[in-house]
């Protein structure tokens, strides 16, 4: 039996919004931990990762550990009907075929439950081993939401580099190149407007915008973004989910032949 | 020219 109930189910909408495009079918898995997925797209070229630890969930029920598999598209259009306030409880039964959702309006004057399929999906888990990254920019979501549409009007992917300078989105096609330069700013009024730097070494690796501006789907999430990177590694995207968890999106750079 | 690398490359199967 498992019962997980969310009072801020307005973040499970966004989750689906920023994942559904992304992946078509996952298998969610429910442990102690928490409510977690893992999932690549269809052509293996990224991966996403997310976590709400059971902590954040009002109440959190999972006797044995359960992975259900989901068409995200039917999930995020089943989360679409949960108004923005509203708390969202997610059931299921050991063994079951279905899943339930239930909304609850603030107010409690309106309760919903819609019920939807569960699919049998094989999916392979991999192991991502903890890294050391050459660099780690935190800058605010909507700047980078901003750059990596600006620069997918004009190239098809996007060079990161990072240096003492700031870090460098640059770009080429038909029409011409561009080049987007951030510098390391702490000194704003609100944390969430600041843009971090740490940088071990400088490193610059190239990759597909199309993926990149997919996860920025994920920017109403969070107000701030994590771009880790390492010489011919993933790259990882991060949103933080409130203070329950995390999605992640990891993108293989594309690589000189 | 670069070549689209893939996530299985990087990350085995556990």
């Amino acid at each position: 039996m498992l019962e997980l109930r969310l009072v801020q189910g307005s973040l499970l909408k966004k989750v689906l919004e920023s994942v559904k495009d992304l992946v078509n079918d996952a298998n969610f898995d429910c442990s102690a931990t928490g409510f977690s997925l893992q999932a690549m797209d269809s052509s293996h070229v990224a991966l996403v990762a997310l976590l709400l630890r059971s902590e954040g969930f009002e109440h959190y029920r999972c006797d044995r550990n359960l992975s259900m598999g989901m068409n995200l598209n039917n999930m995020a259009k089943m989360l679409k009907c949960a108004g923005n306030d509203d708390i969202v409880t997610i059931k299921a039964d050991d063994g079951g075929d279905t899943v339930t959702f239930m909304f609850e309006s603030p107010t409690q004057d309106k309760i919903a439950d819609f019920e939807m399929k569960l699919m049998d999906i094989d999916s392979e888990h991999l192991g991502i081993p903890e890294a050391e990254f050459q660099a780690i920019v935190r800058m605010p979501s909507a700047e980078f939401a901003r750059i990596c549409k600006d620069l997918s009007s004009i190239g098809d992917t996007v060079v990161i580099s990072v240096t003492k300078e700031g870090v460098k989105f640059s770009t080429r096609g038909d029409i011409g190149t561009a080049n987007i330069v951030c510098r390391q700013n702490t000194t704003v009024d609100k944390p969430e407007d600041a843009t971090v730097i740490e940088m071990q070494e400088p490193v610059s690796l190239t990759f597909a915008l199309r993926y990149m501006n997919s996860f920025t789907k994920a920017t109403p999430l969070s107000n701030q973004v994590t771009i880790s990177l390492s010489s011919e590694l993933p790259v990882v995207v991060e949103y933080k989910v409130a203070e329950m968890g995390y999605i992640r999106f990891y993108l293989a750079p594309k690589l000189e032949e | 020219g670069s070549k689209q690398s893939t996530i299985t490359s990087f990350f085995s199967k556990v």
